[in-house]
Parts: C-alpha cells; sequence; structure tokens
C-alpha cells in the first residue's frame, strides 16, 4: 500500500 | 474599516460548503486586492487556497490589511439564516475582534444582522513554487466529482493517469477493481461540457479518495473543474468561481513505500 504523504514534503513552510 | 457587499449571499454559502469539512478554522486575509485564504488541513496533507477579487464585489472596501481568524462552523451557522438570493455586506472596523454580517431581501423589507467573534490564529503558510505542470486536464465538475463517489466505493487510494489519449482513473480494493477512461472530447456544444487535456510528459500518480471527495463539495462553484499534475509533486484541483475569483486545492500524492 502507498503511504501518504505531507504537503511540508513538497513545499516549504514560511 | 472593512466593507465587503456581495449580491447572491448563495456564493459565500456554496464557498463554506467546499471548505467547512477540511478546515475547522480559517484565516481570511483582506487586503484592498480582495480576500485571501490558505489554510492545510489537520493533516497537513491537503491545503486550500481561495481567492476571491475584489472586483467580483458589489461593493469592496479595505483600508488597511485585515487577518480574520474564523470559526467556519459558526460561520456556516450565521449563513444558514440567509436565503441564496439575498444580499450580504461583511464589515469589521480596523483591529476589530467581531465581524458583523448583515442580509437584506432584494426588496428591503427584511434586513437581518448578526455579530460573530473572531478568533487569533496561528497562521502556518506554505511557499507554493509556480509550476509548469505537465499534465492539465479540464472536465466537467460533476463527472470529476461522480467519477470520485464511485470509484471510493471500491478502495482508499485512486490513482490518476493521464496520456495523450485521456485520462485513467482506477482504484482496487477487497471486492475487485475499477476503472474509469475518459477521452479528450472531439465535438461539443459548450467548452464546459468537454474534456480536455494539455500535456508535455505523461503522469500516474496516487491520492487518497476522502480528499479528492471533499475537494468535490465544491462543484457546485463551477462547471468545470481543472486537474494539474506532474510527476511527484501535489495535484492541483481548481474551482474557478464566476466573476469572484477560485477555489484551489493542493493534495500531496501517495508514493509507495
Amino acid at each position: 500500500t502507498p503511504i501518504q504523504n505531507e504537503l511540508a514534503e513538497f513545499f516549504a513552510l514560511i | 474599516m472593512f466593507e465587503a457587499r456581495l449580491l447572491k449571499s448563495g456564493q459565500l454559502k456554496k464557498i463554506l460548503e467546499a471548505i467547512k469539512e477540511l478546515l475547522k478554522e480559517a484565516t481570511f486575509d483582506c487586503s484592498d486586492s480582495g480576500i485571501q485564504l490558505q489554510a492545510m488541513d489537520d493533516a497537513h496533507v491537503s491545503l486550500v487556497s481561495m481567492c476571491l477579487k475584489s472586483t467580483g464585489f458589489d461593493k469592496f472596501r479595505c483600508d488597511r490589511n485585515l487577518s480574520m481568524g474564523i470559526n467556519l462552523e459558526s460561520m456556516v451557522k450565521i449563513m444558514k439564516c440567509c436565503s441564496n438570493d439575498d444580499i450580504m455586506t461583511i464589515k469589521a472596523q480596523d483591529n476589530a475582534d467581531t465581524l458583523t454580517i448583515m442580509f437584506e431581501t432584494k426588496n428591503q423589507e427584511k434586513m437581518s444582522d448578526y455579530e460573530m467573534k473572531l478568533m487569533n490564529l496561528d497562521q502556518e503558510h506554505l511557499g507554493i513554487p509556480e509550476t509548469n505542470y505537465s499534465c492539465i486536464i479540464k472536465m466537467p465538475s460533476s463527472e470529476f466529482a461522480r467519477i470520485c463517489r464511485d470509484l471510493s466505493q471500491f478502495g482508499d487510494s485512486l490513482v490518476i493517469a493521464c496520456t495523450k489519449e485521456g485520462v485513467k482513473f482506477s482504484t482496487s480494493g477487497d471486492i475487485g477493481s475499477a476503472n474509469v477512461k475518459l477521452s479528450q472530447t472531439s465535438t461539443f456544444d459548450k467548452e464546459e461540457e468537454g474534456v480536455t487535456i494539455e500535456m508535455t510528459q505523461a503522469v500516474c500518480l496516487t491520492f487518497a479518495c476522502r480528499y479528492l471527495n471533499l475537494f468535490c463539495k465544491a462543484t457546485p462553484l463551477s462547471t468545470q473543474v481543472i486537474l494539474s499534475m506532474s510527476g511527484d509533486v501535489p495535484l492541483v484541483v481548481e474551482y474557478q468561481i464566476e466573476e469572484l475569483g477560485c477555489i484551489r486545492y493542493y493534495l500531496a500524492p501517495k508514493i509507495e513505500e
């Protein structure tokens, strides 16, 4: 089963 | 002083319906260009980005930039008190801790006003880079909602595979598997009824059905939905709100272990 990523893996927190 | 007048309060009702299950509370950032909102769901898997242009309002005044922390459940309660075609005005003083929402019927025979407490919310903004997406799919929003609803019966994850031939939605689970393929529409009477694909590279990504179904709560806002995808980056699901702005949802893909 694929695992769910969080958005912060792709976009930086500012 | 902030004041915005909207001729159809039903538009804001639909916007709240489109975000209230993903977000309990959100900050509405008001400036003279309009109202913006950016917030992640509790699990930090998806993000809602909304932009309402000042020009889309009947009247719009914002003397100083204002960030209003709003409990969306409370606002939904207030919006239930109006009819879709009531005229609404939202108003706040600079540095206010309350927001006033007023409704008037078209004939002005009924006027009501509600005051809602504002909240101080911690803002966690994400910098979303400009991306040239490999695939941009435009399709009827009702068709996308139908596919997400139908296929989520079979599994928790939806695979979206886009090639130049078309777009394929697939899922599988305990009872079996399901596939829906859509080809680009060759002829259509109205643009919003067609499926169009702009593609520079084929993309195949996996997403959680639960979130896609929550994004589909925005279907009443727009006849079309735009899906933007590139390899290994979040999906963008965009609904344009006629004359007023748009709602974009970002969803992190699932990745094989």
